[in-house]
């Protein structure tokens, strides 16, 4: 009855460029008012920069050389061994879990059920929306349709008149609805898909991001001293149409630097796009009062590049690939239980130019790493850690190989800090 | 110890050079894997021979290297790695 419950928010493919992470172009109002009541890690590092690989070492608690999985084809309880992933833990323990939006990789990666039924209670949900993702919706310069990477549109216009994470964060509304009346604690994952490509977002968050404010990367060429093996040729975003017709040369070719500042505006725009998603589903927390009950752990799979060392997208071992945004709230332990009536999350609309600067929460310099995900959420939730992983551990349902971070969240230096901070 | 808390990350490759299935290698097309240590300090890497069916990285056969130093270089835009002619590899690193 006292467990706490657990809202883990897994966004694909964000980076660092985030308010709360020193960012003062980006507009995430609502995931910086997260951080003002969390821990926020300033250097956790995925242990591989793309999706599947990612996710699995993340959700098992596994590095990719156990889990076998460095591409997209195998599911690790055949390929590997037969380890528990977070959820399913959690599941174990007496939680009622639920899976919204991308969380585990869909297909093989996941056994074509996102691990269902080990990790789930209630079937995935998936929004109907997102078999358009990469579909001809992006209305082009020529009034015609395409499949572009650059896709701002208008939502009345797009098939079904809704959006995918839109679609997810009502999903995870109504599941919130349902189990504040339900005995059991529970687990909720969910998995927005913006900022990762297409950049099919709302066209009004265009507006956020004058062209005439976008600079190009701070490092926009391919560094000299690099291995070629170390490069990644970005081949994904050349076989989207807007992409392909700048017949560029591979694998070197750069992008005209008008484009380069489009991509980057459109990135930014989902970002901010992402961030009101976010917000409305940390407002339904608010507005059910499970906010002195819930974890809120927010993270992503891994970052993207935006033309750092003459690169895009992910696939490589750079920070800006392999750094992702990590915080936790937790309700008592990283911010006063809330008053009654008092509201933690309040959304704000990233249009409101009056929105206050947000004031930090506390932050973590030292290197962290996603596979701590597993030990340290069931540690916060306050269930027995799994032990650490022998070597080799494929023989091992239950252990992890990453470590707990509870250390960061010792109370009195909590204390202190609030005292201090009254 | 900030200087004691260690990330490591890591990325297959089909070849030394780019090609079209650089980005994401099926698991029977890796022949390299770039194996990441990061500390506070620096970012060590290196890209040695791995082997699909068996699963081993042979750390005796390094392609390619990458050292930045993250107080100078904080972008990572200059590789030390030769600088350093690879130096040894940190015992931490030796299977």
């Amino acid at each position: 009855k006292d467990a706490l419950n657990v809202l883990l928010i897994i966004v694909d493919d964000l980076r660092t460029s985030l308010g709360c992470y020193g960012d003062k172009l980006i507009r995430s109002p609502n995931i910086d008012q997260l951080a003002s009541h969390s821990l926020l890690f300033q250097n956790a590092f995925a242990q591989q920069a793309v999706c599947a690989p990612s996710r699995v070492s993340f959700l098992t608690g596994r590095r990719p050389d156990t889990t076998r999985l460095y591409d997209f084809n195998s599911y690790w309880r055949v390929q590997a061994g037969n380890f528990s992933t977070i959820p399913q833990y959690f599941k174990e323990n007496g939680y009622v879990t639920m899976s919204v939006g991308k969380v585990f990789h869909p297909g093989i990666s996941s056994n074509h059920s996102d691990d269902s039924p080990y990790s789930w209670s209630v079937l995935p949900y998936h929004p109907s929306s997102e078999k358009y993702e990469n579909t001809k919706t992006c209305r082009g310069p020529d009034g015609e349709l395409h499949a572009n990477l650059i896709c701002p549109v208008d939502v009345a216009d797009v098939p079904e008149g809704t959006l995918p994470d839109k679609q997810s964060t009502k999903k995870a509304i109504q599941l919130l609805e349902k189990m504040k009346t339900s005995t059991s604690p529970f687990f909720l994952a969910v998995g927005y898909h913006k900022p990762h490509i297409p950049f099919r977002y709302p066209k009004e968050f265009q507006k956020l991001y004058p062209l005439e404010n976008i600079t190009l990367a701070p490092d926009p060429q391919v560094p000299p001293g690099l291995p070629p093996v170390a490069y990644n040729p970005w081949m994904d975003i050349r076989q989207r149409e807007d992409v392909e017709a700048l017949n560029l040369s591979v694998p070197y070719g750069s992008i005209p630097v008008d484009f380069q500042k489009k991509i980057r505006q459109s990135y930014f725009a989902s970002v901010s796009y992402m961030d009101t998603q976010v917000g409305h589903l940390l407002n339904a927390l608010d507005d059910l009062q499970l906010t002195n009950s819930t974890i809120v752990a927010f993270t992503s799979d891994h970052g993207w590049a935006l033309g750092e060392h003459g690169e895009w997208a992910k696939y490589s071992n750079f920070d800006v690939t392999t750094r992702v945004p990590l915080m936790f709230y937790v309700p008592g332990r990283t911010a006063p239980l809330p008053e009654a009536g008092e509201k933690l999350f309040r959304y704000i609309d990233p249009f409101d130019s009056i929105s206050e600067l947000m004031e930090p929460g506390r932050q973590v310099k030292d290197l962290v790493e996603l596979v701590s995900l597993f030990p340290t959420l069931t540690g916060l939730a306050g269930l027995h850690v799994p032990p650490h992983c022998p070597r080799p551990s494929f023989h091992v349902d239950l252990c992890r190989e990453g470590q707990s971070l509870l250390k960061y969240f010792q109370l009195h230096d909590l204390e202190e800090d609030l005292t201090l901070r009254g | 110890n900030p200087r004691e808390s260690i990330a490591y990350s890591q990325y297959p490759r089909p070849a030394d050079y780019p090609q079209w299935n650089s980005d994401k290698p099926n698991l029977k097309d890796i022949r390299v894997m770039g194996y990441s240590i990061r500390t506070i300090d620096y970012r060590y890497t290196v890209w040695v021979s791995f082997n699909p069916h068996e699963f081993l990285a042979n750390f005796s056969d390094v392609h390619a290297g990458e050292l930045y130093f993250v107080d100078s270089d904080p972008l990572q835009d200059h590789n030390m790695y030769n600088d350093t002619r690879g130096g040894d590899l940190p015992k931490s690193w030796t299977p």
